[in-house]
């Protein structure tokens, strides 16, 4: 979603 | 993803695997700290919080399967596992991890992306993470020698965070936006904590001698 952070690391 | 954080989460499965290896292997967990793993299974649980809401990839909802089931079951095995909770030695095991639970559950509600649920949670497992290493390697200091299980289990654990580095600096250079300071200064700090830790495994490897930890 935009804005949110996107944590896509484990 | 890049190859740098291939390798890492590679050098994190490997930790993992050679650590129920060992569990398995041997029905014994001497040497191994249930607090740590403890702080790891809480970090999982409380990073991985959209494993459903926030599909990424199959491999990242994989490895994330992977890390959240293998950590509950190795607390689980250590607590009630009649054969390896008899090896499980809480007189060694003795560092107060509920404090490091506490200083980074505060430090999160003041350093995080945003004041929401899921980023204090994310930013929570962050810190935890980079601390959860401690009660291990205080025992380890205690115990004096180191099975070589345990040391494999620590050297690839603490490794797995060092190529995460990598991947931050590749990632900085490489992309727009670099907004991982958190996770990467969090990052450094848990990879020093193993500095002397891989300096004596890196001694004992060069003499094929056995990993011996100064008390």
């Amino acid at each position: 979603p935009i804005g949110q952070p996107m944590h896509d690391e484990l | 993803m890049n190859i740098f954080r291939f390798a890492g989460d590679m050098t994190h499965l490997i930790s993992v695997l050679v650590l129920l290896l060992k569990i398995y292997a041997t029905k014994s967990c001497s040497g191994i700290s249930l607090k740590t793993q403890e702080l790891y299974a809480l970090v999982f649980l409380s990073r991985y919080l959209d494993l459903f809401t926030n599909y990424i990839s199959l491999y990242n909802t994989l490895m994330k399967l992977v890390f959240i089931g293998s950590s509950l079951a190795i607390v689980w095995c250590m607590r009630m596992h009649h054969a390896v909770k008899r090896s499980y030695d809480k007189e060694v095991d003795t560092f107060r991890h509920y404090y490091l639970v506490l200083a980074c559950f505060v430090l999160a509600t003041l350093v995080n992306e945003q004041f929401t649920l899921r980023e204090v949670c994310w930013a929570f497992s962050i810190y935890l993470e980079a601390v959860a290493i401690l009660p291990q390697l205080v025992l380890l200091q205690r115990s004096g020698n180191v099975d070589n299980l345990t040391g494999q289990y620590v050297f690839f654990l603490g490794a797995y965070r060092a190529f995460y580095i990598l991947n931050w600096i590749y990632r900085y250079f490489t992309e727009q936006y670099f907004t991982r300071w958190i996770a990467c200064i969090a990052g450094i700090v848990q990879t020093a904590l193993y500095a002397d830790f891989f300096y004596y495994y890196f001694i004992s490897w060069k003499n094929n001698a056995k990993l011996q930890l100064p008390a």
